[in-house]
């Protein structure tokens, strides 16, 4: 347990509290900023706890950032959801479709990875088991035509919610970013202001990387959002905190395992309590 | 970049008197940020600045007329031989076939690095089976067997199978009836922290004895590298390390936390989705990567 239940800030509080920042993938820089901040309003706070300003200096940056997932907004409500390889989108997808069925909306998903091997399958599985409707090509297809074909059989069965899964790909690829581009317009050509969600998925045990695929993924496709999974692992997911900062992207969603029902609304009182855990 | 800050720093400190173990903490300090930004492990960086910042008041530092780059040349030898020194492979064993098994997190490249081995041993002229022990994952077994198929090697899989112990021993004994080798052991994806599925791993460990226990592990992993190979060694045992994903930017230092931790070399890189795409490990050329 930290020295920080006193009201004092000694230089080896100062340490233990970076080293717990920065085991938590903070990063060095918004480590740094977090303490600066701390120590500033320490200043004016000298009988509060510094656990607590601490925890409060956090919750600032990631409250300035906070907005709530709310796919009522629009009807049909598209989703479009993206990341790097093996973070876990379609399992997020899955979940995020079964807990629109049990609020009673009508779901209809889209295999928008049509590369990799075996992944309209894995998705089809997920879709046959909570009985939502997948639109689907042959692997190897262009992923913007099954978005054409998805969006018009949307429209015809009165869908509340769309959610395109695309393939993994790593930010830096320029070819496979363009490939989200091209879907992301022809949605917006179909549906008025379509996608009216755009879905980072991040893996909470990824380290400083995140920060460089959300900078990228936010320039080029544009973020309204982000999922983080895996914290049922032992990684914290402080990244998000820097991305709080920078880009301002909100975390909406977070994955605490692999089953259907694994799915959480962020709650940034709960993340920033569970960093110093 | 690293180099002109130390070279800065350097560069005054020695205007100012002689370089000593006491004043060289600044510029060992910028080592220990790029190392941290690489997502080295917090403790492993700090051993490391221990270990280099005697070194770093040594001789060639004091008398050079580019201090910052000879501190450098340190760190990346350090990192080199931190990171085993020399390129090392996978040993066939005298009694065949040899048996390699996959683990590591979810997501992390096992079930895509499986297909790459396969196609490295079939290049090789060997004749390697698959063998598709995820009876988890939803098409797990699916997506092994499109990887086989178009490597053309053997994949053994069996749907109504519901343990992966089991499946393991069905094709181990097909792949020695048959003279396959090496049998590449694809398992689902779990947390260090699962005791149960890690437990999983220990009992195939005790009956099918691999000889090759591959820790798959992403190039992107961040501080929580470290918790999570030393359990995955303590609680399974690892042989090795293939690090995925490396055809992106990040710097790698899971890499440097993960053999400090669990001594284990790094045999490969995964440099790509397509089969052909793995590589082997150079320990020079991800000491430049992690130190940017
Ligand atoms: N423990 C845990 N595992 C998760 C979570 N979310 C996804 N997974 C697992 O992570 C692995 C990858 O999930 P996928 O949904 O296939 O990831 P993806 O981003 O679609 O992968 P690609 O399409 O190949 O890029 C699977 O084994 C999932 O079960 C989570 O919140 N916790
Ligand atoms: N860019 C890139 N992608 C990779 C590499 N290795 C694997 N992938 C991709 O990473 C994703 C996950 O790969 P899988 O092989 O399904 O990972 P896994 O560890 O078997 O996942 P689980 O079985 O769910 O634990 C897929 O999209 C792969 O194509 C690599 O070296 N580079
Ligand atoms: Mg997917
Ligand atoms: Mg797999």
């Amino acid at each position: 347990a930290l020295l920080w239940n006193r009201p004092n800030l000694s230089p080896e509080l100062i340490e233990e509290l970076e080293e717990t920042l920065i085991l938590a993938d903070c990063g060095v820089q918004t480590s740094s900023l977090i303490i600066t901040r701390l120590k500033e309003r320490y200043e004016n706070e000298r009988d509060v706890p510094s656990c607590d300003i601490l925890k409060a200096v956090i919750l600032e940056i990631l409250q300035k950032a906070y907005a709530p997932l709310n796919t009522a907004s629009f009807k049909p409500f598209v989703m479009m959801v993206l990341g790097v390889n093996g973070v876990g989108k379609t399992t997020t997808i899955a979940k995020m479709a079964n807990r629109l069925t049990d609020q009673g909306r009508h779901v209809i998903l889209i295999a928008g990875d049509t590369f990799r091997a075996a992944a309209i399958e894995q998705l089809q599985i997920w879709a046959d088991s909570i009985n939502v409707k997948l639109i689907k090509h042959q692997i190897g297809s262009d992923p913007s035509a099954v978005v054409f074909d998805g969006i018009q059989a949307a429209r015809t069965r009165g869908t509340d919610c769309v959610i395109v899964d695309t393939a993994g790909r790593l930010h830096t690829k320029k070819n496979l970013v363009a490939e989200l581009e091209k879907m992301k317009k022809v949605m917006g050509r179909e549906i008025q202001g379509a996608p009216h969600e755009t879905l980072l998925v991040l893996d909470a045990t990824t380290g400083q990387n995140a920060i460089q695929q959300a900078r990228e993924f936010h320039q080029k496709i544009g973020l309204t959002g982000i999922a983080l999974t895996k914290l049922d692992g032992t990684a914290k997911g402080g990244i998000i905190i820097s991305i709080a900062n920078e880009l301002s992207i909100p975390v909406k969603l977070i994955g605490i395992g692999e089953g259907i029902d694994d799915l959480r609304d962020f709650d940034p009182h709960l993340f920033v309590d569970a960093l110093f855990e | 970049n690293l180099s002109d800050k130390l070279q800065g720093i350097l560069k005054r400190l020695r205007g100012q008197g002689k370089l000593t173990e006491k004043n060289i903490g600044e510029a060992l300090k910028e080592v220990r940020i790029a190392l941290l930004e690489a997502d080295v492990n917090y403790k492993v960086v700090k051993g490391f600045i221990e270990r280099i910042s005697s070194k770093a008041v040594g001789e060639e530092v004091l008398k050079s007329l580019t201090p910052g780059q000879q501190v450098i040349k340190i760190v990346h030898q350090e990192l080199i031989d931190l990171m085993g020194g020399h390129q090392s492979k996978i040993q066939m064993p005298p009694n065949p076939p040899l048996v390699i098994m996959m683990v590591g997190l979810q997501g992390s490249g096992k079930t895509t690095t499986a297909g790459k081995l396969a196609s490295m041993f079939k290049k090789d002229g060997r004749r390697p089976m698959l063998v598709a022990a995820d009876v988890q994952r939803p098409a797990a077994r699916d997506q092994l067997k499109v990887l086989a198929d178009s490597l053309g090697v053997d994949c053994f899989l069996d749907h109504s199978a519901d343990r992966a112990e089991r499946v393991c021993r069905d094709a181990f004994k097909i792949a020695e009836k048959n003279g396959m080798n090496p049998v590449i052991i694809d398992t689902a994806g779990r947390l260090h922290v699962d005791k149960e599925l890690m437990d999983e791993l220990v009992q195939i460990k005790k009956k099918i004895l691999p000889h090759e226990v591959i820790l798959v592990a992403d190039a992107m992993t961040g501080q929580d590298a470290v918790t999570m190979a030393q359990e995955f060694d303590q609680k399974v045992g690892i042989d090795s390390i293939i690090l995925t994903k490396m055809d992106g930017d990040a710097r790698g230092g899971a890499a440097l936390s993960i053999r400090e931790v669990t001594g284990k070399p790094v045999k490969f890189i995964g440099t790509g989705e397509k089969l052909d795409l793995l590589e082997p490990f150079f320990p020079d050329r991800m000491a430049s990567r992690i130190l940017g």
